[in-house]
């Protein structure tokens, strides 16, 4: 039995906000310890992990581990039917066809109850290792989603160099260029305002546009974005949530 | 442009 709740239902509609539009079929494997998910899209280019913690949650119950094998659009189309801060309980049997959405409104005595039609999803669960990167960063999720979205109406690429002080991001395309240069700091007041830079090996890497608008959706969960980047392995952006966290690894694009 | 890598080398299945 699974019983998963959440205090506040944007919670969870902003989880699936932030990936739903790169992947659409997807297998949640519920444990005692929380919840899990993954999955590639399918130009195989962008790996979507997600990681809830029990903490993430009100209340947390799985006796039995279960697979929810969930299609978004549909999972979508029923989290817009509750309200952002009714309670939300995902309830499911061991052996589940269904699973259960109960939208609890505390204060109106208001219940809504919707059943999702599961689906056998056969995707292999990839084993994602510690990869060794060159360069952390770690900056407002705002500012990284508004860099991404300027420069990717220039050019469908975008590249991101990283030297020891500077992080720059530039697009080349047919009506024209830009670039975005920042420097890390520490704002004292607003620490999550801050940029932290940490750097092994400089980095000169494009990355496909259209993958990073996917990314930047889950730029709603966190204030912050940490971005990790390698010359040899997938980039890896990720969004903490109060246990637990949204990660996307993206392979850049070969390099001239 | 320039062409994509992808993912498959570098995540395997159990």
């Amino acid at each position: 039995m699974l019983e998963a709740k959440f205090e506040e239902a944007s919670l969870f509609k902003r989880i699936i906000d932030g990936f739903k539009d790169c992947v659409q079929l997807v297998n949640f494997q519920c444990k005692e310890d929380g919840i899990i998910a993954q999955a590639v899209d399918d130009s195989r280019v962008l790996l979507v992990s997600l990681e809830i913690g029990i903490e993430a949650f009100q209340n947390y119950r799985c006796d039995h581990p279960v697979t929810l094998g969930i299609d978004l659009t549909s999972l979508s189309k029923i989290l817009r039917c509750g309200n952002n801060t009714d309670n939300l309980t995902l309830i499911a049997d061991d052996t589940p066809d269904s699973v259960l959405l109960l939208f609890e409104d505390t204060k109106k005595d208001r219940i809504a109850e919707y059943s999702l039609k599961l689906m056998d999803i056969d995707a292999e669960f990839l084993k994602i290792e510690d990869l060794a990167y060159d360069c952390t960063l770690k900056m407002p999720s705002p500012e990284f989603s508004k860099i991404v979205r300027d420069l990717s109406q220039l050019s469908d690429s975008i590249n991101i160099m990283i030297t020891k002080e500077t992080i720059k991001f530039v697009a080349d395309g047919d009506i024209g260029s830009g670039s975005v240069i920042l420097k890390p700091f520490v704002n004292m007041d607003k620490p999550q305002e801050s940029i932290n830079l940490n750097m092994d090996q400089p980095v000169d890497l494009t990355f496909g546009s259209k993958y990073l608008l996917d990314i930047v959706k889950g730029s709603a969960l966190s204030d912050n974005v940490g971005v990790r980047l390698s010359s040899e392995a997938p980039a890896l952006f990720q969004f903490d949530l109060k246990s637990g966290y949204l990660q996307f690894f993206l392979a850049p694009k070969f390099n001239d | 442009g320039r062409p994509q890598k992808r993912l498959v080398k570098f995540f395997k299945g159990r």
